[in-house]
């Protein structure tokens, strides 16, 4: 019953400009909770060009936002976040509250040029974040 | 296309610097020695500043055949295609040393030169498995040419296996380059862990196939890394692979036939 009270939902838009996908995003993910971002680099930023031929663009997304006290159905949190939530705020703020980190990853292809200019493409698992979650 | 660079020459496409930056990133931040801790992705990357080696220039012609394959294994944001169905999660592309004399020794007869090339497999790791291993011609003459002779392998120890060859030399998968398999002959050496192998071809090919099998070619590997941090695909995508008649044969039994895919709800 100490639930804050739900998100006020934002007011559909006139019809003319109304977008169902924008409406259920902000409705399903209030705002400045637990959700995924898009972080987009070049691996020249990095000075890692000079080895990774493909992709020259990556996006490994990152996940930030509360959890909130109720951790919801659509985060797939175990019981384990609630009763840490709990402790952390009715026993013990030293116990921190759950974080909001990645919880499923798309692999990535990597053409590279090895140090004996040999050319590998390789495949690597977990290298962009597809789903948040509150832990 | 493979063939299209013409000689072969150094790679201008990729600019080749000292590397920097990504030491900093993936040491701990305690100074502990990290080279136990980081995926092979990174390791390779973090040890050498300083006293490493000048980098060598990849071959031209090999990265432009690299780059399309990458762009029929990947999308434009690095991820691998649904639609792909091998097995493997690595290729390597390896260029012989000493190309050069390998093309002087050319005959017009139409007979390719026997001269040895050597590659350097230093780079395989013993977590990969070799599926399938191709000589890499440039594209031309017929593709479905037949060619005869035999192929010669041998590692630093071993006194060399040969192989007849009498097979066809196939049009490569994405439709650049001529391959001729090597599979069985390469595959003990690569599952021994030998790092320097010795291939002599001789081979005659018809269908206008002479003149590409007359140049050097480039090795290369279809490997599956079996590490942690390679990426293994679903076991019934794998399955569909049109390679292994085995198990497309499994999966055709277990799965059910396009046209009678569960209706949707």
């Amino acid at each position: 019953g100490r639930d804050a009270p739900g998100p006020r939902l934002p007011r559909p838009p006139g019809a003319a400009a109304f977008n169902l996908s924008e409406y259920l995003r902000r409705f399903l993910t209030p705002r400045g909770e637990c959700e995924l971002h898009d972080f987009r680099l070049s691996f020249r930023q990095l000075r890692w060009d000079s080895w990774i031929v493909a992709p020259q663009r990556y996006n490994p997304r990152y996940c930030q936002g509360r959890c909130p006290r109720a951790v919801r159905h659509r985060y797939g949190s175990p019981l384990h976040t609630l009763v840490q939530n709990v402790i952390s705020e009715k026993l013990d703020a030293a116990v921190p509250a759950p974080s909001c980190v990645p919880a499923a990853y798309d692999p990535l292809s990597v053409l590279t040029v090895e140090p004996d200019a040999s050319i590998a493409y390789k495949e690597y698992d977990n290298m962009i974040a597809t789903r948040c979650t509150c832990r | 296309s493979w063939a299209s660079g013409g000689e072969a020459q150094s790679a201008a496409s990729v600019k080749l610097e000292p590397e920097a930056a990504p030491r900093s990133l993936l040491q701990p931040v305690d100074g502990a020695h990290s080279s136990g801790l980081l995926p092979p992705f990174f390791k390779v990357r973090s040890g050498g500043r300083g006293g490493a080696p000048p980098r060598l220039q990849p071959d031209s012609r090999a990265l432009r055949y690299m780059k399309k394959l990458y762009k029929t294994y990947a999308t434009k944001e690095g991820v691998p295609k649904p639609t792909r169905s091998h097995l493997y999660n690595t290729v390597r592309l390896f260029t012989p040393h000493s190309p050069q004399k390998y093309a002087s020794g050319g005959q017009v007869t139409g007979a390719a030169p026997s001269a040895p090339l050597r590659f350097s497999l230093g780079r395989v790791a013993a977590v990969e498995r070799l599926l399938k291993s191709v000589l890499l011609y440039a594209a031309s003459g017929s593709p479905g040419a037949r060619c005869a002779g035999s192929l010669t392998a041998s590692g630093p120890r071993s006194s060399g296996r040969a192989l007849p060859v009498g097979a066809r030399l196939q049009l490569g998968d994405d439709r650049r380059g001529l391959e001729l398999d090597v599979t069985q002959l390469l595959q003990p050496l690569v599952a021994a862990g030998t790092r320097s192998i010795r291939l002599s071809v001789n081979v005659t090919c018809g269908g206008g196939a002479d003149r590409a099998v007359r140049a050097p070619p480039s090795l290369l590997l279809y490997l599956n890394d079996t590490s942690a941090q390679a990426h293994r695909r679903p076991r019934f995508r794998a399955a569909r692979s049109p390679r292994r008649p085995g198990l497309h044969r499994a999966a055709a039994a277990c799965a059910p036939a396009k046209s009678a895919q569960r209706p949707r709800r």
